[in-house]
């Protein structure tokens, strides 16, 4: 099974 | 004080067409650099970045960095009034509540000019780190198109991965299962019709079809698409902008649990 992943958990904000 | 005038408008109509389906509102960032825009689809799965660079317009005054947030929807139908061969110009004034679209026929025959509220928009900007992708593919933009489509009609997701061999596009649902192999294809005649993959090491991951289809509506910006991939990065799918910057589309990809 796969789940979506989400940007904010990969890009932080600057 | 910001006067904008770019002689191929279409671009700008082309870019609003390929981000507002995406992205309902966001701010257009004005700097010395150029005109700039960064946002992420309401669900954060897609982010967008699009920088046309200030070169690339005819004539550029930006006095002080200016942030306008814009819905891009009742941008799209304000450019869309603008005809193909139109000369756009942006123009804002510093403080101001409204931005202003003029277009000028070639042949200067028919000025027209549009104003747009602006809105107050709480945007995140974020950090997009430099990264070494472990795959970088450059294909023609309507065979990628083309093969978004294609596999949509049928399932909802897709693997690409990335191997010596090519770039693979595999589906698997309900009704069977589909893989589309596109070889390294180096066309010197024709370099926009190449298929060219550097690759570090093999790499394949998970996405929402439904978010690479929407990509591919910048597919009238670029004769050629730029995929970039590593196994623990949302993928880069780019478009160059001729001459003047480019609109990036990161996407999260599926996490296998």
């Amino acid at each position: 099974d796969t789940r979506q992943g989400n940007i904010l958990s990969f890009f932080k904000k600057s | 004080m910001l006067e904008l005038r770019l002689v191929q408008g279409s671009l700008l109509k082309k870019v609003l067409e390929s981000i507002k389906d995406l992205v309902t509102d966001a701010n257009f960032d004005c700097s010395a650099t150029g005109f700039s825009l960064q946002a992420m689809d309401s669900s954060h799965v897609a982010l967008v970045s699009l920088l046309l660079r200030s070169e690339g317009f005819e004539h550029y005054r930006c006095d002080r960095n200016m942030s306008m947030g814009m819905n891009l929807n009742n941008m799209a139908k304000m450019l869309k009034c603008a005809g193909n061969d139109d000369i756009i110009t942006i123009k804002a004034d510093d403080g101001g509540d409204t931005v202003t679209f003029m277009f000028e026929s070639p042949n200067q025959d028919k000025i027209s000019d549009f104003e747009m509220k602006l809105m107050d928009i709480d945007s995140e900007h974020l950090g997009i780190p430099e990264s070494e992708y472990h795959a970088i593919v450059r294909m023609p933009s309507q065979e990628f198109a083309r093969i978004c489509k294609d596999l949509s009609s049928i399932v909802d997701t897709v693997v690409i991965s990335v191997s010596k061999e090519g770039v693979k596009f595999s589906t698997r649902g309900d009704i069977g299962s589909a893989n589309i192999v596109c070889r390294q294809n180096p066309s010197v005649d024709k370099p926009d019709e190449a298929t060219i993959i550097e690759m570090q090491e093999p790499v394949s991951l998970t996405f929402a079809l439904r978010y690479m289809n929407s990509f591919t509506k910048a597919t009238p910006l670029s004769n050629t698409v730029t995929i970039s991939m590593s196994s623990e990065l949302p993928v880069v799918v780019e478009y160059k902008i001729a001459d003047m910057g480019y609109i990036r589309f990161y996407l999260a990809p599926k996490i296998e649990e």
